[in-house]
């Protein structure tokens, strides 16, 4: 564990009173190899180690604690300042229907989630419809409508019709009708860089007015997250970001390289293949698991 | 000048590293080049071709079709961790060989994930192919002795084997595709003739890691890498190709049953600089 390695690292330091530049500087290089290994972005690496050499240069060592264990107490507490709050739920208030838009790249776990948050919504008493929006993929509509019926949670889907817009826009006044409180919207997979697709999410986003623009996230996502948060934030203003996968052995470092370009806050995580595995995002922890 | 120069060497840096080829195999790349810089008169057009040469050489013998068989059918099991495209890419592989004239069966052998048995049907449908498949929850083994003894009796050239998307730190998944294969082998002592990885180029260093395992469980004898019509590179083929050998077949480039392309590892270098 990297705690080891800082072990090491500092035991040269023992009875320094403070963390210098020449003895944090092998132990900066060894949190950047970490980080780089973990997935996190080149560009995302390079400002949080300067922000780390920052805060840690002059720091006193405290008495009872080693210089290697006190370097890690800095670098975890920056990354989880920089991971986020935990338990940041969904903002919901306001007028009703509350619509929650879930957009990403292909594959995902889009279609996935939509059903595990309306899982996780009815658990809390809310009155919700999910929408199949993605005309699409082979059986996409199928899929949502099977998850829907496994958890007895409606879905609004229409096979004759071929526009996404349309589809909103009906499923949106079914949902007046019926009362329905929350609106899960959810979309086809695409590409950051298909510009056309791109630029269809965004005319739908303007359409129905979402109270959330969740991005949906795979955990395991390499350098790329950066570009694919950023084209997704720049289309649409992401209002939160739901990692998925994380029950597989990634370090997960695209969960920093997606919350430093984007700002979005994590809200959840998906943690397994059934409707009930999504947990609060829970940035101790994924600290911890980035930095390995 | 003699020497690698500091600007340059950062900035090729940055590029093996967000094209997630990793921190290892850019350190060597870099030593390699510095070390050739020190002897050599360079200007940044001679370091980039000379990256070029040694990530080619990495990839040397990188490539290969899909295996041919003495007698039909040529069985192809298709896994992978979930959302890798592996249900798009036997529908593409399977569209390239209906148009080449040959003969093509298609098992469900996801059972469990909603929808995936009518997704498998929706392409088999629009490619003019039999999928054979049974009800959501039954055995996948069961289905994949029932496609292959189908294949046997109609005399047909492929069968494709679609498996449930699964990480590969989960046991009980692992043990499921063993025994998959156990019953393909049963059946059929060369089945599967091919065990192909379907890997997603945006994924990042843990594509080594899935490799390694469903290698190390299964026994993969091919990979085609997904979603290279993105913005990411699948630079972990790399290091992942210098440790397993295992060949590359294909590249998946868009959704529609068109968007493959037989790996080339010329192109595959040239893109990384694009
Ligand atoms: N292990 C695991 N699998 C997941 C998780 N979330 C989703 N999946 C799986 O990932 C695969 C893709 O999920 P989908 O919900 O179809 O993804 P999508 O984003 O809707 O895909 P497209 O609509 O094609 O873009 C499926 O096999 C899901 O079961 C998760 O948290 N853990
Ligand atoms: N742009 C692009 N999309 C792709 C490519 N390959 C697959 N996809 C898309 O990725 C998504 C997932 O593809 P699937 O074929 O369902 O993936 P899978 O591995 O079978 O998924 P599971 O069975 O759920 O594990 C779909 O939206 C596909 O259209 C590709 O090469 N490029
Ligand atoms: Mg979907
Ligand atoms: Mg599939």
């Amino acid at each position: 564990a990297i705690s080891d390695k800082f072990n090491t690292i500092f035991s040269k330091v023992r009875g320094r009173a403070r963390l210098s530049e020449e003895n944090i500087s092998e132990a900066l290089r060894e949190i950047r190899l970490a980080l780089l290994e973990a997935d996190v972005n080149f560009k995302v690496v390079k400002s949080f180690t300067a922000s780390v050499r920052d805060k840690a240069l002059g720091t006193e060592v405290t008495p009872r604690v080693t210089p290697g264990q006190q370097f890690i107490k800095i670098v975890h507490d920056e990354l989880v300042g920089l991971l986020g709050i935990e338990g940041e739920g969904l903002s919901l208030s306001g007028p009703s229907p509350a619509v929650i838009m879930l957009v990403g790249l292909v594959g995902s776990g889009k279609t996935t989630t939509a059903g595990k948050l309306a899982l996780h919504l009815s658990k809390k008493s809310r009155n919700t419809l999910m929408v199949a929006a993605d005309t699409m993929r082979p059986a996409a509509r199928n899929q949502l409508v099977s998850i829907g019926q496994r958890i007895g949670i409606e879905v609004f889907s229409n096979d004759r019709e071929q526009s996404p817009n349309r589809i909103c826009a009906d499923a949106l006044s079914y949902a007046s009708k019926k009362g329905v409180d929350t609106v899960i919207i959810d979309t086809a997979g695409r590409l950051a860089v298909d510009e056309q697709l791109m630029g269809e999410l965004a005319a739908l986003k303007r359409a129905i007015a979402p109270r959330e623009v969740l991005l949906v996230a795979d955990s395991m996502s390499g350098q790329d997250a950066v570009t694919v948060a950023a084209k997704f934030h720049e289309a649409l203003g992401l209002t939160g970001v739901i990692l998925t996968k994380l029950d597989g052995d990634t370090r997960g470092g695209a969960a920093l390289s997606i919350k430093a370009v984007s700002g979005a806050p994590i809200k959840f995580a998906g943690v397994g293949e059934k409707l009930e595995d999504l947990m609060p995002f829970e940035p101790g922890r994924m600290a911890t698991r980035i930095l390995g | 000048a003699h020497g690698l120069d500091g600007g340059l060497r950062d900035e090729i840096e940055e590029l093996l590293i967000t094209a997630d080829i990793g921190v290892v195999l850019t350190a060597r790349i870099l030593d390699d080049l510095s070390a050739w810089a020190a002897k050599n008169n360079v200007n940044p057009a001679e370091g980039t071709l000379r990256i070029k040469e040694s990530l080619l050489s990495i990839l040397e013998e990188s490539e290969g079709a899909i295996s041919a068989v003495d007698a039909p059918p040529a069985v192809v099991l298709v896994l992978g961790v979930n959302g890798t495209g592996k249900t798009t890419t036997i529908a593409k592989i399977a569209h390239d060989l209906t148009e080449h004239g040959k003969s093509v069966i298609l098992a469900a052998g996801d059972t469990f994930r909603d929808a995936a048995v009518e997704q498998l049907t929706v392409w088999g449908d629009r490619l003019g192919v039999e999928v054979v498949s049974q009800k959501q929850g039954a055995d996948p083994a069961a289905v994949a002795f029932d496609a292959l003894v189908r294949a046997q009796t109609r005399g047909i050239d492929y069968l494709f084997v679609d498996t449930a998307g699964r990480l590969h730190t989960k046991y009980n998944l692992m043990e499921e595709l063993k025994k998959i294969k156990r019953v393909l082998g049963d059946r059929m002592p060369a089945a599967p003739h091919e065990t192909l990885l379907v890997l997603d180029a945006g994924i990042g260093q843990n594509n080594i890691a899935q490799a390694k395992k469903f290698h190390e469980e299964v026994g993969i004898t091919g990979i085609v890498l997904t979603k290279l019509d993105g913005s990411a590179k699948g630079g972990a083929i790399f290091p992942l190709f210098a440790d397993l050998r295992i060949p590359i077949k294909y590249i998946g480039v868009g959704e529609g049953a068109d968007d493959l392309m037989p790996f080339d590892r010329h192109q595959f270098v040239e893109a990384l600089f694009s």
